[in-house]
């Protein structure tokens, strides 16, 4: 399965 | 306003063929102290983000902060109907809706201007943590290019492992099974450096759009963590570097 890069890098 | 030379077009064509397969559009962040662009590919799985510093240009000057917001594949079209060794010089206006584009050849006789026109991106940034690397190899980049290459005949995902003695890179698919080791050389051309071991699973079709940065530098760095993403960075001469990052592929 793929992670988001989201669920480790978060919106400044 | 914003005044930016490139001594040459051709770093700047290989910076826009390192981006254009990966993402098709985002901004460009001009500050005087260089250039940032930070971008997702569309399916938000991987993260590129491109630093260009003062020290590498010509020429640069930044009066106001402005963002460009670009369309890749239109750069891609400008750049390439320069000549490589053409200078290039990047000019905008402060609230600009376009970007000017001059090409000069090496003896002055010809010119170019091009005019392109600005997108409005409505662009998140991600901030990206200071992480300390469990393992951080160095290899030429036309290795890692090579290895990516021939590691996606095999599977869509692409082992990568990395322990004291070495980094290993395992594809397993249907066709059979791809193993490909480097260790730590003498000469200096293969670096390993590790805190702890590592094994994580990869998109190889990924790892092989970051390797279109290849033509940059003729090393790159790939560092590695438990439980964050990769990162594969290739520095660019003087002004910087273009930094990729690759969530892991997770257990289902």
């Amino acid at each position: 399965m793929q992670q988001s890069i989201t669920s480790y890098f978060k919106q400044k | 306003m914003l005044e930016a030379r490139f001594g040459e077009t051709l770093l700047l064509k290989k910076i826009v063929d390192a981006l254009k397969e990966i993402i098709s559009q985002s901004t460009l962040d001009c500050t005087e102290t260089g250039m940032q662009l930070q971008s997702m590919d569309n399916s938000h799985v991987s993260l590129v983000a491109l630093s260009l510093q003062t020290e590498g240009f010509e020429k640069y000057r930044c009066d106001r902060n402005v963002s460009l917001g670009l369309d890749l594949k239109s750069l891609a079209k400008v750049v390439k109907s320069a000549s490589g060794d053409d200078a290039v010089t990047l000019t905008a206006a402060d609230k600009a809706d376009k970007l000017l584009l001059s090409f000069e050849s090496d003896n002055k006789s010809r010119t170019a201007d091009y005019e392109l026109k600005l997108l409005n991106l409505d662009q998140d940034h991600l901030g990206i943590p200071e992480t300390n690397y469990a393992c951080i190899v160095q290899m030429p980049s036309s290795e890692f290019a090579r290895i990516c290459r021939d590691m996606s005949m095999f599977s869509e995902s692409v082992v990568i492992s990395c322990t004291k003695q070495g980094i290993k890179f395992s594809a397993n698919g249907d066709m059979g099974s791809a193993n490909i080791k480097l260790s730590d050389t003498s000469k200096g051309d293969i670096t390993i450096d590790v805190d702890e071991p590592i094994t994580q699973s990869f998109a190889g079709r990924y790892l092989n759009t970051f390797t279109r940065a290849t033509p940059l530098s003729d090393r790159v760095k790939i560092c590695l963590a438990p439980d964050v993403p990769l990162l594969v960075e290739y520095p660019i001469e003087d002004y910087g570097y273009i930094r990729y990052y690759l969530a892991p592929k997770v257990d289902e």
